[in-house]
């Protein structure tokens, strides 16, 4: 029956060990998840986490979590971090650092950008087998819509459209070039 | 975890049939919202919206926290749902390019799987997948769509929250109806700015690898159409050649297979 399930069940799982990475960039860092398909006992919990690395001057894509509220808490370094809602208002807009918490609402558009240092962070998410849809990249849902709908969407041409659907090749973790960086600098200057 | 389990009882003692309360005008369409606030949603832990879409119109490619039915109640077209991680299964091949010889360009293209959808069907869209519809037939295309805010995928509060992942949404014109009108949550999903918008420009340039004039586009500051566009040269995408009449003899060989049942 379900106790012994319960008794014998696997309690516990590594996710810094970056042998068990998910997706893995080796210029731009890695991203590991434990949800119920890698820990079963997290179904019976309804809970799924992950731990994200990204090195010096490197982006995640800006994704949303699609079915499940993330808690992001920052184990090293600092990047700045900014998160949209619905009505394209940027709710967050910071840099955050080591020990610090970040909740991001289900839906809410996010994005992060390592500048100066290695960023290391784990999230908690409040579903089992969280999902994450990635707006730039291999996987995105930009990807995933045709030319046309693009080019008339965005009021652009189709080799435009081309060019944004299939700039970036990375699923999830890419380096930068700088240029935003330098913005930010300049902007604080 | 119905409106009622958290909020306590709900007070239905009298029911009333309702009509939408705000209109929201857009460049090649018009959504019709009723009015969430009204008890009777409240209590259902729904909301409903009306898209009526011109011919050629195209609704924007937008994501919900809710579930989503939508109800063909008239017309037709195409969507597509862009589910995380599918693979693009769509894809242009040697010969679709040379019936486009005439056309003088090179239209080659790839993307997720794109549905069809004629009067009478019921569409059903997953929480948290981006989306898009557009209608190809020569009358106006309506859409009626339930939004489940109460359904356990939904973990944000109460209220069904678009987002717009392109266009400039806030140009729709609202007209107000009679009674009260919708509750500011539901207008502010038609009325506001696309989710690139609160990105800074030089890091969505980055994150798509394109010149800040392009990222410039994806905020759609400029954009005066609002959420359903026009597109006068028609959408041209992947997709198998799904006629009309292959569709109701489907149906139809369907029918005779089975037979009419007694209930």
């Amino acid at each position: 029956g379900i106790e012994e399930t319960i008794c014998s069940a696997k309690l516990r799982q590594n996710i810094d060990n970056p042998a068990r990475a998910d997706v893995y960039n080796p210029q731009a860092g890695r991203f590991t998840t434990v949800n119920s398909l890698t820990l079963p006992i997290l179904s019976f919990l309804r809970l799924s986490a992950a731990k994200g690395v990204l090195y010096r001057n490197s982006i995640m894509a800006p994704h949303w979590w699609t079915n499940a509220h993330s808690v992001l808490y920052v184990t090293r370094g600092e990047a700045r971090i900014q998160i949209v809602d619905h009505r394209g208002q940027a709710v967050l807009d910071d840099r955050v650092r080591q020990g610090q918490v970040v909740i991001v609402p289900q839906n809410f558009a996010v994005v992060k950008h390592a500048e100066n240092e290695i960023f290391e962070w784990v999230v908690f998410n409040t579903n089992d087998n969280a999902m994450i849809n990635t707006l730039s990249g291999r996987t995105s849902a930009i990807r995933g819509l045709p030319v046309d709908v693009i080019a008339n969407s965005y009021q652009i041409s189709r080799e435009e459209a081309r060019r944004l659907k299939f700039n970036r090749e990375e699923t999830l973790l890419f380096t930068s070039s700088g240029r935003s960086s330098q913005y930010g600098r300049v902007a604080a200057a | 975890q119905r409106y009622q389990q958290q909020q306590g009882q709900c007070q239905l003692n009298r029911l009333n049939p309702m009509e939408p309360t705000v209109r929201i005008q857009a460049e090649a369409g018009v959504t019709e919202l009723w009015d969430k606030n009204n008890q009777q949603f409240q209590c259902a832990g729904v909301s409903l919206i009306r898209h009526v879409i011109q011919s050629r119109g195209m609704l924007l490619p937008s994501y919900l926290n809710t579930p989503l039915l939508a109800y063909v109640e008239r017309g037709r077209g195409f969507f597509g749902i862009m589910n995380s991680g599918c693979p693009e299964t769509f894809q242009s091949s040697q010969q679709f390019q040379q019936g486009e010889r005439g056309a003088g360009s090179r239209f080659q293209d790839r993307h997720q799987k794109i549905g069809q959808f004629k009067q009478g069907d019921i569409i059903a869209f997953p929480a948290g997948a981006a989306h898009w519809a557009y209608n190809e037939g020569n009358e106006e295309l309506v859409l009626v769509c339930f939004e489940d805010s109460g359904n356990s995928a939904n973990q944000l509060d109460q209220n069904s929250r678009r987002f717009f992942i392109a266009g400039n949404p806030q140009q729709g014109e609202q007209q107000q109806g009679q009674q009260g009108g919708a509750r500011s949550f539901q207008k502010e999903q038609f009325q506001s700015g696309n989710v690139f918008r609160g990105f800074e420009l030089e890091l969505l340039a980055e994150a798509f690898g394109v010149s800040t004039e392009t990222a410039r586009k994806l905020q759609g500051q400029e954009d005066q159409r609002g959420h359903i566009v026009n597109i006068d040269q028609g959408l041209r995408v992947v997709r198998p050649p799904f006629s009309q009449e292959q569709e109701e003899r489907e149906e139809r060989q369907e029918q005779g297979q089975y037979g009419p049942r007694a209930n």
